[in-house]
């Protein structure tokens, strides 16, 4: 199993190894990746060794396989379909990122209790009524889930997921899951961060 | 200096103490604190140790005093205000939600480069122009400022944030910024999260 902060950083990895390749590099070493990405040498070539791709010395990684044992550990070279609940400032803002469908993840369908939102189409994705998920997921075989609901929503709607055979939960929310252990759940946590950046500045200010 | 991991913690404990205070309890044992939050309580007595408020032998800790205390080792008991610049479908979103200045952080004033939007007000915030950053910031002491651009605009907005004298950049942009040590970044990366969750149920699957 990859240690998820290895998981963290190999995106950005992958971004750099996109700069060299746009630069006309075929190889690169650790100690270029480390320079461009700030993280230390060791932990680089610590990362990389979960791919099976060698370090060559004199020459170091084929950028062009290195990036693709990297898309393909992440399974990124495959795309899942996924469905959102929750068509509000936050879930349509998600709805209209080509980033994500570039990184594996689609958003084909998603879903609101919103009487004016349901039957819409929000960045030429339909807005259905949450009680279809159960069996619009299970027909189309969707295994992740993205809930952008409001956080006292949040546990119905991810039982709703969980039902319709949904296995794997990326949580917007602030709202804690609780799912079966066998259920993924990534939660992207916005008071986290903040609270990070507010105590760091404060630090900072006392100096 | 208080640790990332237990400063990302402690909103989660904020989260359940004012659940506890809505079901009319005074006091609180990091036991149950364990329970709710899911953190080892070890984690929990480690964490709030880093408050001035004792867990009392029998009783535990003052719900109130507790929550103060957090507020304030947070800064979230002040307000700052910020800027954010790039009022695209991410940053409205973040314009639009009400929450961040529960915590602390209030956005006065944003920023874009695209004519239609200089001039407007969005979510009651004003949008200015971006070349006008520089002498409004300074005029106003902000030391924060929010970066919702696109990734190829992101360090050319760090440099004219730090240039108008804001001390701390939150970062939703996979853009790595390179500003000054004393300088504080946080990034918001969904793609580390998204590399997470992917790879975790590629794993599942596997089995
Ligand atoms: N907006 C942000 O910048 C931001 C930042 C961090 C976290 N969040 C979190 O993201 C979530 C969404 O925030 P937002 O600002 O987009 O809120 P919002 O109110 O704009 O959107 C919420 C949407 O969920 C829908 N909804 C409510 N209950 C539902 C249910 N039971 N089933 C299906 N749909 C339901 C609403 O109709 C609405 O369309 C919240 O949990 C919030 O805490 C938002
Ligand atoms: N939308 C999402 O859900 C999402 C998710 C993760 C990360 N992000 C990141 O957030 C950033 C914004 O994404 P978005 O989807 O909101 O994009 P967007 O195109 O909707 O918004 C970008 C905004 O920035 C403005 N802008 C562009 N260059 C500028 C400059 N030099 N100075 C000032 N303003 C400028 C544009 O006019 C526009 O209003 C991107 O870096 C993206 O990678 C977005």
């Amino acid at each position: 199993r990859i240690p998820t902060s290895t998981l963290k950083r190999l995106p950005q990895y992958l971004e750099v190894l996109k700069q060299f390749t746009r630069a006309g590099l075929r190889e690169v070493s650790a100690t270029k990746i480390s320079v461009f990405t700030d993280f230390h040498q060791t932990l680089v070539r610590k990362d990389l060794s979960y791919t099976s791709i060698n370090n060559v010395p004199q020459s170091g990684y084929n950028i062009k396989q290195l990036a693709k044992a990297i898309e393909e550990l992440l399974n990124w070279s495959d795309t899942s379909s996924s469905y959102l609940v929750g068509v509000g400032h936050l879930g349509s803002a998600l709805l209209g990122y080509q980033e994500f469908s570039l990184r594996g993840l689609t958003i084909v369908d998603s879903f609101d209790n919103d009487p004016a939102k349901i039957g819409t189409i929000v960045h030429g994705v339909p807005v259905h009524s949450v009680l279809e998920i159960t069996s619009l997921a299970a027909k189309k075989h969707i295994k992740i889930g993205i809930i952008t609901v409001p956080p006292e929503a949040a546990q119905l709607v991810a039982d709703l997921m969980v039902h319709s055979g949904i296995k794997a939960i990326w949580n917007f929310t602030p709202q804690k899951l609780h799912v079966p252990t066998d259920i993924i759940v990534e939660n992207v946590d916005m008071f986290a961060s903040l609270a990070v950046l507010s105590r760091r500045l404060a630090e900072k200010d006392a100096q």
